[in-house]
């Protein structure tokens, strides 16, 4: 892997978003890497609903959690993604309203990645932005710089929160990964976490996964 | 900003468990890692907190506890003093109706170089917070704080009640801050952002999803990057 990445500089990701009152957040990771994705292959960048996501997948429970793997499906399933501006995002299941004229952007498949942090370092600086989920410990508190709590604090084992790692690279010797959550512009850095790279930390490499446009 | 949800009783908090009903599941917790060790190095039991989810016959204890382990189990030929080593152990216990069964086990050491450097944090972190214990200064600088905080996020409360309830979440959370900040080792900084009215609970339950723990459908791995 190069020794830093940021897709934020190379034009591949959408502003921050915020999820409300609403634990969508792994709607909003995903639509992330697909923004990503489809913006590697097609070189236009498009903000894409998580909306339709929360009404029309059915697999997942909208407000109350869902998981990339089958929001992959539905997207597969319902055949592609409308943008925000046509499906926007209100913060709570209405019934699905989705159009098939209306979708921009379609995924071929979906896949699983590497848990060795160097390889998805590598993944991510060829293939993209990647949807991760984490253990959120301390989040509810997070202000600035580089997280990494103790393990047992942030077992990887209670994975809780969806997100998208957007780039990586280090400040004073310490490794980071950028990380796009979905609380807002008033939350973090500008929206954005700084995680603790190459430790495992939070579980960062346990669930890492990326839609497919072929 | 969002607005938080309307007040919780005091025992619906998370990691508000009371003692009494933290002692079973906690002495098991003890008793599952004390298996199989000498009697002299037994660890013993520090402080301990935690959480309970009830489903049907079913309780799953959620607890954080510190182990103190020491060192030289023969006061005799030990060179005093004898430092011990104190572990911080997470421990998920399942109580089926009555029988304990040990789901997970999550121990480390806490880092000496933070116990050295900040006596204070490992002494605060470690007893149960007790929220009739904050000394007059602190409330006085608290509700300086809280109310920067309600003008800078823009919150509105039903009620005095209401007010003053998220007043004490929001005391008590910038402890709990201050712990998690004493026990990172980057270099975050953490402390007020808009959550902080929130109790763990409420926070958990509106922005995080549980349905992440469950196992997900597995995809074709992806194939290597060979040449960034």
């Amino acid at each position: 892997a190069p020794p830093e990445w940021d897709w934020r500089k190379k034009g591949a990701v959408t502003k921050v978003k915020d999820q409300g009152m609403c634990g969508s957040c792994w709607a909003f990771s995903v639509t992330g890497n697909v923004e990503g994705q489809w913006f590697l292959k097609e070189g236009t960048l498009l903000s894409l609903s998580e909306q339709e996501l929360l009404d029309c997948d059915k697999m997942d429970k909208a407000c109350l959690g869902g998981l990339p793997s089958s929001a992959y499906m539905a997207i597969k399933s319902l055949g592609g993604l409308e943008t925000e501006d046509d499906y926007k995002y209100l913060g709570h299941m209405e019934a699905c309203n989705f159009s098939e004229e209306k979708v921009k952007v379609y995924i071929n498949d979906s896949v699983d990645l590497s848990q060795n942090e160097q390889k998805l370092a590598a993944w991510l600086a060829k293939k993209g932005p990647i949807s991760v989920a984490i253990n959120a410990f301390g989040m509810q508190f997070y202000r600035h710089g580089i997280a990494r709590p103790l393990r047992p604090l942030c077992s990887p084992w209670f994975i809780d929160h969806a997100v998208l790692i957007v780039g990586y690279g280090n400040r004073s010797d310490i490794p980071f990964w950028a990380i796009k959550n979905s609380w807002g512009t008033d939350w973090g850095e500008e929206g954005y976490y700084y995680l603790h790279r190459g430790s495992g930390a939070c579980g960062v490499n346990t669930m890492a996964t990326s839609a497919v446009v072929n | 900003a969002p607005r938080p949800v309307k007040p919780r009783a005091a025992d619906s908090e998370a990691w508000e468990l009371a003692p009494l009903e933290l002692l079973e599941p906690a002495r098991f917790a003890l008793e599952m890692y004390n298996r199989g060790r000498a009697a002299g190095k037994r660890a013993m039991l520090g402080a301990v907190r935690g959480r309970v989810r009830r489903a049907g016959e079913g309780s799953l204890y959620s607890l954080e506890a510190t182990l103190e382990e020491t060192p030289c189990n023969d006061p005799t030929v030990c060179q005093l003093p004898v430092s011990k080593k104190t572990l911080l152990c997470s421990f998920e216990i399942l109580d089926e109706l009555g029988k304990h069964i040990l789901l997970r086990r999550d121990c480390g050491p806490v880092d000496t170089k933070v116990t050295d450097n900040r006596n204070w944090t490992l002494n605060s972190f470690l007893p149960l917070l007790n929220k009739d214990s904050f000394p007059q200064d602190f409330s006085v600088k608290m509700t300086s704080v809280f109310k920067e905080f309600v003008t800078t996020y823009n919150r509105t409360y039903d009620s005095k009640e209401e007010t003053q309830w998220r007043l004490t979440v929001f005391a008590r959370n910038m402890v709990r801050a201050q712990k998690i900040q004493a026990l990172d080792r980057g270099t975050a900084q953490y402390g007020v952002t808009k959550f902080s009215d929130l109790t763990e609970e409420e926070f958990h339950t509106i922005y995080l999803n549980p349905l992440l723990r469950e196992k997900h459908s597995k995809m074709h791995p992806a194939t290597s990057v060979n040449d960034p």
